[in-house]
């Protein structure tokens, strides 16, 4: 399985589409502070079913779509699209690519889309479950969140096993 | 359930120490169960030693000691069950040079098996990954995003 | 004590928003007492908009404008309130090259003042040190301290 | 007032006796990952009489007194001593030289000297009343710490303005 695309539209800093595509192997993404890296890794992490806004660094969902600058209107709703290449497949459905859609209106209402058929969020987290994808597995480690696999308490340490048992 | 917990537990123990080993250059490092007897809700005691240094407390650990520690179990859970991609957002800021080399050369190693999409602020990083995207905000306020090197040119780069 | 809390707080406040501007180049950024009718207990709001952007919570900030930030009501509470020495550890290391620069152009200002210690990997910041102090660990576990650059060597070095 | 010197010996990771020179202006502290940077740092906020072991990266007072290596024993004691230079008094003695010294044995024992004669940490703290320096002043920023200026609460963020009232 391979991650080959990652569309954002009206999800935080991004008010115009933008297209990711990607390849095997090392990626960098690089900028200036401010400039919307982290938010990148923020709608992955959302498209995949994050639920805390916090942990979306917001003080409410709408946080998530594009809240205007001086010279552009807020939108009124957010986007993002992962696409994966099932070409082996991991996944189990029938298609050769799998495209996993998250959507979100001010309105609060937020719709979740397989290959462009709505779905429930349950039908997306069966369909990655024991493959290391998803917003708990170990696969998205946030900016100043590496020292927290090593976090505090052992108990707390449990979840990074269980993903890969 | 519980075997396959148990199982996987002691493969990434196992390799665990000898990620350790290798990005401190000795010293060692091992992964404990706080109760053995009950598996399924015991705590993972962590247990790291640098070459030369005293057994002592992770607290006691510099910042980038810390961050290689953890480093190295991220990794040693990705070698045991490879995640089809891993985003990591400025992992390598609190790495000294020579930490750093030792980081990008496993992960080359391990992007065989995983997608990586890194962010990073450090030249090293920039220099190891195939496929560069630059993010702007040339309009203040608003996000863009353009490539800096596609795939085949990283081999025609001059260095 | 009232009088002198709220003295100082103004004089912040003012100096904080010049200086946010300062480092941001432009946007705007101030303080608020959240209850000013109990200025002995009243928490204190910090609104911070970089340039361009819309006003937002301070959680939505990015970690070096967040850094930056905290660093522009630092370096204000200093420049009414001169300490005598201040030690800043890695304080610079999420800061991309433009805002480094910002930074270390206004740690120069308020050094004629205050005396600073930096502990840094960034090579700027140790350019811009007059004095520089190596740490090493020749024997594992054993720090000892040397000199790198002493006070009047600064004007000779060839940059 | 000038910070002149910093003299540590079994504190930390420094079993050998250390002085810091230090002049007006900007000094540099660099060296690889895990060299003993960040102990310098608190060394000076464990002289100026830190209390709480956790805010010291230990998690009993003992771990600031040298633990030994594979090479060397254990030390019995740690001391640090920053030494200030008082020639236009802004401290309230009449010396133009301050010298504050924190002592701790494994027993427990902690001694403070001021000017070399034993004294209670709270003529230290009266001492340097008022002047920015302490443990709680905002002349002490540690690893990963700045952020906590702009710390959640509104209500923690008052300190840092007491302080400098
Ligand atoms: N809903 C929103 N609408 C508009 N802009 C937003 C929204 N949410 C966040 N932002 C903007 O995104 C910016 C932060 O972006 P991000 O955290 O991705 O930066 P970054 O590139 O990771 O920077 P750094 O290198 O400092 O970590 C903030 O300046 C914020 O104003
Ligand atoms: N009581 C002690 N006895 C011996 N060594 C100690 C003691 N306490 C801490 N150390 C050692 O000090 C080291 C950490 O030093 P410190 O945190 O100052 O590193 P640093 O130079 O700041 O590194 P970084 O650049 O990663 O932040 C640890 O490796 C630890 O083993
Ligand atoms: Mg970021
Ligand atoms: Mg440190």
């Amino acid at each position: 399985m391979l991650l080959k695309k990652i569309e954002i539209y009206g999800f935080k800093s991004f008010p115009q589409k933008v297209e990711i595509e990607l390849s095997p192997g090392i990626t960098g993404i690089i900028g200036p502070n401010g400039c919307g890296k982290s938010n990148i890794s923020d709608a992955v992490r959302w498209c995949l079913g994050e639920q805390s806004f916090k942990t979306l660094r917001g003080n409410q969902m709408e946080d998530m779509i594009f809240n205007g600058t001086d010279q552009r209107k807020p939108i009124s709703f957010a986007e993002v699209s992962l696409l994966f290449d099932n070409l082996d497949p991991e996944l189990n459905v029938d298609y050769t690519e799998v495209n996993v859609t998250r959507r979100l209106f001010r309105s609060g209402e937020s719709d979740y889309l397989l290959n462009k058929v709505p779905c429930r969020l349950k039908e997306i987290t069966e369909l990655f479950h024991d493959t290391g994808v998803g917003k708990e597995a170990y696969s998205l480690i946030g900016q100043g969140k590496i020292d927290q696999i090593l976090s505090a308490r052992p108990e707390d340490r449990r979840s990074i096993f269980e993903e890969a048992a | 359930m519980k075997e396959k917990f148990l199982d996987s537990f002691h493969q990434i123990k196992t390799i665990f120490s000898s990620v350790f080993k290798d990005f401190f250059e000795g010293g060692r490092a091992y992964l404990k169960l706080t109760d053995p007897n009950d598996v399924l809700e015991s705590g993972v005691e962590i247990i790291a030693q640098p070459p030369g240094k005293k057994l002592q407390n992770l607290s006691l650990l510099s910042g980038g000691e810390k961050a290689l520690t953890a480093i190295a179990l991220l990794f040693s859970v990705i070698k045991v069950k490879p995640a089809p991609f891993c985003i990591l957002d400025e992992i390598d800021v609190s790495l000294d040079g020579m930490n750093l080399k030792r980081f990008l050369n496993y992960l080359k190693v391990l992007s065989d098996n995983t997608q990586f999409i890194l962010i990073t602020h450090r030249r090293k990083t920039m220099e190891t990954a195939g496929v560069l995207y630059g993010v702007t905000m040339e309009e203040p306020g608003v996000s863009k995003v353009f490539s800096l090197r596609l795939p085949e040119e990283k081999d025609k780069r001059v260095s």
